[in-house]
Formats: C-alpha cells, structure tokens, sequence
C-alpha cells in the first residue's frame, strides 16, 4: 500500500498569468511528482498540488522566489488518510 | 433479510459492499429497479448500471455516472445516497415520479471499478483506470480524457505517466467502450450527467473548443437555476459554465462526446469540499453533500422531461 507520510496539499493563489504559467511548468517537472488535485484555471482562482514530502522544501522554495502566494491545505495526506480508514472501521463495526 | 435501511450512506464503502447494495436495492424495489451490465473493466471487474424503469419500450432516457476519477470518493457515495434517493421517493416526490412515469434513468455509481478497488487496496489517490500502457511502466488511462471528441488535444496527455493521459486511441479503455456502446445501442438517451469533485462547478459544453455549443443559452440556463438551487440547501456555492470558460481546455471528455452524439443535456458536476481537504472529504460530509446536490440534479432532470427534443 502506498504511504504519503509527510506529503502535504498546498493551496496555491496564482495572482497573474506568469503564476499560473510557472505553476504549470510545476507539472512538467516529472521528478518533483507534484500532484494537480485542482489544476491553476485562472488568476485568483486556487491551485491545490499536493507534494511529497521529498519535493517540499524545492517547491515551497520555487513558490517563494516567484512571489506565488500559497498556505497548507493539509499538513499530512497520511494522517487524514489514517483518519478516513479508521471511520470507515468504526461504521463497519457499528 | 437484507435491506437499504440497514445500509449506512454516511460512510465510505468498499466495491464489494457497493456491488452488494446494488443487489440490495433491486430486492427491495422489483417493480422499479434492475441491475444491468454492460461491459467488465480491464481487470475484468463487471461494470454494473442501475436501470430505474416503470415500463414501456426504449423510452427517452437519463443517464448518470460518478466514479469515473476512483478517488474522487464523494462521488461513489452520493450516487449510492441518490440512487436511494430515486428509488425511494418515486411515488412520493412529484418530481421524480413525473420523470419515471415516461422515461427511463441509467445510473453507473463505480465506473471506474478497477480504480476504485485500488484506492482501497493500495493508493487512495488514485485517479486513473488500471490499463497496462504498451511501452510504460506508469499504468492506467484518464477515462475522462479518453472519449471520442477531441480526443489527443493539448486538453490531455499524451504522457502514460500524467494523470491526464489520453490512452492510445479512443475508447481504448473497455469502461468508456461499455457506455460509448451502450448509449448508442440505446438510441434514446436525452441526457449525460457524469459525476465528479471536487471544486463545485456545473459543467457544460464544450472542453475541447471554444466555440459555444449551439445550445449554450439553454444549457447556461438550466446550470444557473441548478447551482442556485443547490446553494439554498446549505450555501454551498458552485461556479458554472462551459468547460473551457469556466476551467480550461480539456479534450476527450464524456459531456463532450455526448453532446457530439446528439445528447444535448450533458453535464459534468464537480461536487463540494467546502472545506480544505480536497479528495479526502470527511465521510460526515457525504449526506449533506448529496442532499444539496439532489435539488440540482432533479432541475436539469425535471428540464429534460419537460423539453423533449
């Protein structure tokens, strides 16, 4: 079963065209394996990617360095994911 | 005995408990339910229709689906909520008992079976079928990338890898094939409503060009009063509009290829997180969920009962 210990969902608010541009470039980069769950549409609108825990530290540095707004929108995907299991447990036991 | 009533909407199932419940539903509603299948999966998993029917022959007919995208596990629930939903209320809400009196509703709640049973046995966030790609050690194919309707367009893939791939050619995944072949055998389907989440949207032509659909005034219409009346359960707000205005460009989807083949109410729901978590929205959110997503969903039904084309 695959784990996304440490893999976090930041939620992204590209301001302008250049953002967004720079966000899809994000994609490209296959060895970051960033995750589109809702793909950049246009300025203001967000963007949630989710990023393993080994690309973080280089994507939040690319954010940054390109003036890309984003905050955490989950901390932890395995945490909610542990959370999600353990309710649909409970409700099977019940 | 087994009944709906001991099924629990309020939490997320495995394939094999909702391929149970399915069986379940058409037992405690002989009259108005049956199960069809029309296809098996690339892991040979059957891919199962709910047919709610109170008679006659090859009526005009509604078809639905949610689960295309397997982690998108909102979807699956409310389809299993609002298939209840159906078969419960026919008789009681004028509505839907109006719709059933003269025409037909297909329902698919796992379209994307292989997927699915993966987001369970192995990586939650799956999104893609299971098809081997010739070639590729990535596995699985964009179902909703995969119709034929501009099909290959930068709207999509052509990387095995990406979660948009297109796949090798048109319908090559045996999950589109099945609904390709069955709404063109059927003839008569008036209407393709494909579920998935999470941004909150109502869908409508076109994703793969810009040109608005020759029915762009109805459909936007119809998607205005739908979305209003889904925010007046629980202010749930949705942005609707074409694919290409209101998202991007995406090539090969279903709506898309339903439209192009003389289905003209077709439309792509993309249901809540109101909150911050995405494809992971707890299972406290499923009824509510469904509960503001049936009044939409009655308006375009109701819309295309009511104009026959």
């Amino acid at each position: 079963e695959e784990l996304f210990v440490g893999h976090q969902v930041l939620r992204v608010t590209a301001d302008n065209e250049e953002h967004i541009a720079l966000l899809q470039g994000l994609a490209e980069q296959a060895e970051l394996q960033v995750d589109f769950w809702r793909h950049p549409t246009s300025p203001g609108n967000p963007a949630d990617l989710r990023v393993p825990f080994s690309s973080l530290q280089a994507v939040k540095i690319f954010l940054e360095s390109n003036g890309i707004p984003y905050s955490i929108m989950i901390q932890d995907v395995q945490e909610l994911l542990d959370e999600e299991k353990k309710t649909m447990l409970k409700s099977r036991r019940m | 005995e087994r009944s709906t009533g001991t099924f629990d909407f309020a939490s997320y199932h495995t394939i094999d408990e909702i391929y149970n419940w399915l069986d379940t539903l058409v037992e405690n509603h002989p009259h108005l339910v049956s199960k069809i299948q029309i296809g098996q999966s690339y892991e040979n998993r059957p891919l199962y229709v709910l047919k709610f029917s109170t008679g006659g022959s090859n009526r005009s007919a509604i078809w639905l689906d949610t689960g295309i995208h397997s982690r998108e596990w909102i979807t699956q629930a409310t389809g299993i909520w609002t298939a209840n939903k159906i078969a419960e209320e026919y008789g009681q809400d004028p509505s839907i008992t109006a719709i059933l009196d003269s025409m037909d509703i297909f329902f698919e709640i796992v379209t994307n079976p292989d997927g699915f049973a993966f987001t369970h046995s192995s990586n939650r966030l799956w999104r893609k079928t299971r098809s081997l790609n010739a070639g590729s050690s990535c596995v699985g194919v964009d179902a909703n990338r995969n119709w034929d309707a501009g099909f290959g367009g930068s709207g999509s893939s052509s990387n095995p890898c990406s979660e948009t791939y297109h796949g090798p050619y048109p319908n090559s995944e045996s999950e589109v094939k099945a609904i390709v072949d069955f709404i063109l055998g059927h003839g008569n389907v008036k209407s393709v409503i494909s579920i998935h989440s999470y941004s909150q949207m109502l869908l409508f032509p076109y994703g793969y060009k810009t040109e608005p659909a020759p029915d762009y005034q109805e459909l936007n219409e119809l998607a205005k009063k739908a979305v209003s009346d889904l925010a007046a359960v629980y202010g749930t707000k949705y942005t609707y509009g074409s694919i290409v205005d209101t998202i991007y460009q995406a090539d090969g989807t279903t709506v898309d290829w339903a439209y192009d083949n003389g289905v003209k109410y077709s439309f792509t729901f993309e249901l809540r997180d109101t909150g911050r978590y995405g494809f992971l929205l707890p299972s406290s959110q499923i009824i509510p969920t469904a509960t503001e997503t049936w009044p939409a969903l009655l308006d375009i039904m109701l819309h295309v009962l009511e104009h026959p084309y």
